[in-house]
């Protein structure tokens, strides 16, 4: 299964992980 | 064959051509291997390896919508499947092998998971996974416990449970962690493939699949609560609402064994439901370097609505053994039905005249779960 977000953002919104990189509830994909 | 000499009829035993054909496979295999490295020695970029029309097109050629109520049926526990609570579909023969047995299947995929789900201390949070999981499992009849526990909701800061959430303006991923020392790797565990910019879904560099973007919302465009104009796909200016906006793009694969509910990402507003009938073909990394534009095959529900930034989209897409997705406040929606063809997709709009908003979600709040058939 895969969940797959497509957003708008401003042009500052960095991703905070790397690919591959796994993650948990409550770690931050990105942030402004 | 009866005239045949001796040394002919050896090579006419399948055995040496089997063996013969099987390590020219192998050999082949290890010649692109070895080119493969010597072309990255050289610094060259190897074009990524992908799949042809009749690849794609024989996984998704059976009945799998089909045969999924069947899986349910066999793997449901028996007290679901009004069985004496004793008593299973499957006889122990066949029960070993595909739930928890050393080197069963379902152990095989699932690794960390399988112990904890035989163990309820650790699947409620109330400690690791103890010595001696994997056998307790070896007594489930069926493999549906397992997949209980992937999306259980338990109490305790694990699995879905409170959890402190950081600050507002961070978008969290679609899963639950276990908090606190209870934390059972991997079952919460699920992998990002990818982020990219959708910039890229107009260009043929789908090898990270950023193409697949604008397929997967085929059809749905912001604005006008997000109906429905066909499967066109939306461009890019359709989707960025706001002047100086980008889009971003983020895959999450939950491995089998991983924690299989979602939860809202951050504050939204869900105004549009898309669902798309299709195939149950993996969607493991591998697979989706190998297949163009995997998820646009596989079954997905599409949500769209808007954030405080403006777009937001979220797609469940399912794949073996799990096309069977399920939105909470969603009810009308049914996954994994014969009773859809493959190409259609089935619309749902959230905004009413009484609720002009749609479904507001909050951050780390349950949204849904992929089930099993």
């Amino acid at each position: 299964s895969t969940i797959v977000l497509i957003f708008e953002a401003p042009k500052d919104f960095n991703f905070k992980l790397k690919a591959g990189q796994k993650i948990r509830f409550g770690e931050a994909l990105g942030s402004l | 064959v009866h005239t045949a000499t001796a040394r002919t009829l050896f090579w006419l035993r399948p055995l040496p051509i089997l063996l013969v054909t099987g390590s020219g496979y192998a050999g082949y295999r290890q010649y692109e291997k070895y080119r493969e490295q010597e072309l990255e020695k050289l610094g060259l970029e190897i074009p990524p390896k992908l799949a042809g029309p009749w690849e794609v097109a024989l996984p998704p050629a059976g009945p799998q919508a089909e045969a999924g109520p069947v899986e349910l049926y066999v793997q449901t526990c028996p007290e679901t499947a009004l069985l004496a609570p004793d008593s299973s579909l499957l006889p122990p023969a066949l029960r070993c092998p595909q739930t928890s047995q050393p080197g069963g299947m379902e152990a095989r995929e699932q690794g960390g998971p399988v112990q904890v789900g035989a163990n309820a201390p650790a699947v409620t949070g109330l400690g690791p996974p103890q010595p001696g999981g994997a056998a307790a499992l070896a007594a489930q009849a069926c493999v549906q416990p397992v997949y209980l526990d992937l999306r259980g909701k338990h109490e305790g800061g694990c699995r879905g449970g409170p959890a402190p959430l950081p600050q507002p303006q961070r978008v969290l991923p679609a899963q639950a962690e276990a908090a606190g020392p209870a934390r059972m790797w991997p079952a919460q565990c699920d992998q990002p493939v990818r982020w990219e910019d959708p910039e890229l879904w107009a260009g043929e560099e789908l090898r990270s699949g950023a193409g697949e973007g604008g397929h997967l919302l085929a059809g749905v465009v912001p604005g006008s609560a997000h109906l429905h104009r066909g499967p066109a796909l939306p461009s890019r200016n359709q989707l960025v609402t706001r002047e100086g906006n980008e889009l971003y793009h983020c895959v999450i694969y939950l491995a089998p064994g991983d924690y299989h509910c979602f939860h809202s990402p951050t504050d939204w507003t869900v105004s549009h439901r898309r669902h798309f009938p299709g195939s149950l073909m993996s969607v493991n990394p591998g697979m989706a370097r190998w297949i163009k534009e995997l998820f646009c095959h596989n079954e997905r529900v599409v949500l769209t609505g808007d954030w405080k930034h403006g777009f937001f989209s979220l797609t469940a897409v399912g794949a073996t053994n799990v096309g069977s997705i399920r939105i909470y406040f969603d009810r009308d929606l049914h996954t994994n039905s014969p009773r859809y063809s493959k190409g259609s997709y089935n619309d749902f709009s959230f905004v009413t005249h009484t609720n002009k908003e749609g479904i507001p979600m909050r951050k780390g709040e349950h949204l849904g779960e992929f089930n099993l058939g």
